[in-house]
């Protein structure tokens, strides 16, 4: 479950002020399936960075699970993200000297499980986003959307019950995002695991349940599916 | 002109080969707008790379403008892309310590432009992506779609008479994305500029007049609009 309350982000530039993202209320309840939609420049990236506790708010404040980020030292916040949240960067930002199966593996070691288990784990993960066979390329011998769908790998094989999903499917085709939509919805329905994504996919916003809409960084529409 | 014949392009992986481009003959003439189209890892990017000179064929040769880019050496081959390929990468390539407006500038700088008709030309490219306000902005100041759109000027400000713009709408919302496609239909247009785009998104694919279909990195279709 995630809460924000008057969230703002601002940014200096030379003298001017730049509200990245202004007065945002949210409040997202564990299992929902919510996309985060907007123009390009509109916040979506700085709002899953603040709540995933990547960037800190100029004013207002964003709790996760209970948990008011403002109040951790940067070792509890690490931690947090660490046992709770997974991150798909807009950029992938995979490790360019690991291969795939060890990029996935990674935030396993980091949580101390051990080395099968981690193994059977991420090659498992590869084969449900159709890239099994490229377990041991490096993300500079993958394709554009292959370097995308391990970025998602690594995000949900640690189990989160928060996964931020910064446009996992900007660089896929509509059968890979299909076959990513389908997992993803599987491990909310099966785990209830809490899924917030930026996106300007129809197709990803037809998965969700909750279409939150930015513009200038206010949030200024917030529907279910289902309604109008 | 672009000519393709037996373009091959395979990679080691291990005792593996994969061949990411096998057999393509291609010819594109002055002046088209042209779409490669297909799955994720079919292919597209190792194509644009090869016709852009960016990667060596295994097997087979690209020409462009009449000229074997084989024939050429590395010196050759660089002033050939600074002076008749423009490119928009997949992964936007931008240089982190300019800002946007010197990253729009760099390749007329290379081309001995002087800097009062640098400056002009890259804010009013910037402009007409709906970012020349974001012009003293460094890359990572700006938000996914806002570096795409620095990629796509940079690489059409120097006046190329080709363009390989690879995945150039996947981080841009449908708005932007139109104001996009429009300025490129301009430019072909109005400049004869030849745009090759490799991409996923319909909207690229109904505004270019042709569409290449790719699989497993061969040509499987290649249609005109207007053709079933
Ligand atoms: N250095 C490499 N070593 C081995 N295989 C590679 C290497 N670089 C690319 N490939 C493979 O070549 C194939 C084609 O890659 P390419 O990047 O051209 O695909 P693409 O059509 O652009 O895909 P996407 O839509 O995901 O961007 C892919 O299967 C990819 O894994
Ligand atoms: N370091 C910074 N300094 C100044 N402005 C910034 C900085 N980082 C981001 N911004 C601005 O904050 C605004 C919101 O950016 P954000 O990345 O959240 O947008 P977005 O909705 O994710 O866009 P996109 O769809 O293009 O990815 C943008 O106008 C961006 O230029
Ligand atoms: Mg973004
Ligand atoms: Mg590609």
């Amino acid at each position: 479950i995630v809460q924000t309350a008057k969230l703002g982000r601002s940014y200096r530039d030379g003298s001017n002020t730049i509200e990245a993202l202004c007065d945002v209320d949210l409040t997202v309840r564990s299992g929902e399936f919510v996309s985060l939609a907007g123009p390009s420049g509109s916040g979506k990236s700085t709002l899953l960075n603040c709540i995933g506790g990547l960037d800190q708010p100029s004013s207002g404040s964003v709790s996760v699970g209970g948990v008011n980020l403002g109040d951790l030292n940067s070792s509890d916040l690490a931690d947090l993200r660490l046992s709770r949240i997974g991150f798909v960067f807009q950029a992938f930002n995979l490790i360019p000297v690991l291969s795939a199966l060890e990029n996935v593996e990674f935030i396993m070691q980091l949580q101390g499980i051990h080395a099968e288990e981690r193994h059977t784990r991420a090659e498992a993960m590869l084969e449900a986003l159709g890239i099994g066979e490229l377990a041991t390329r490096r993300p500079g011998e993958l394709s554009g959307g292959q370097q995308q769908r391990v970025a998602v790998a690594r995000a949900i094989v640690s189990r989160p019950l928060l996964l931020l999903a910064d446009e996992p499917s900007a660089n896929l085709d509509s059968a890979a995002t299909a076959d990513l939509l389908n997992l993803l919805q599987q491990i909310n329905t099966e785990q209830g695991m809490t899924i917030i994504t930026a996106t300007h996919d129809p197709a990803v916003m037809a998965f969700s349940r909750r279409r939150i809409q930015l513009k200038d960084g206010k949030i200024v529409s917030d529907t279910q599916a289902g309604d109008q």
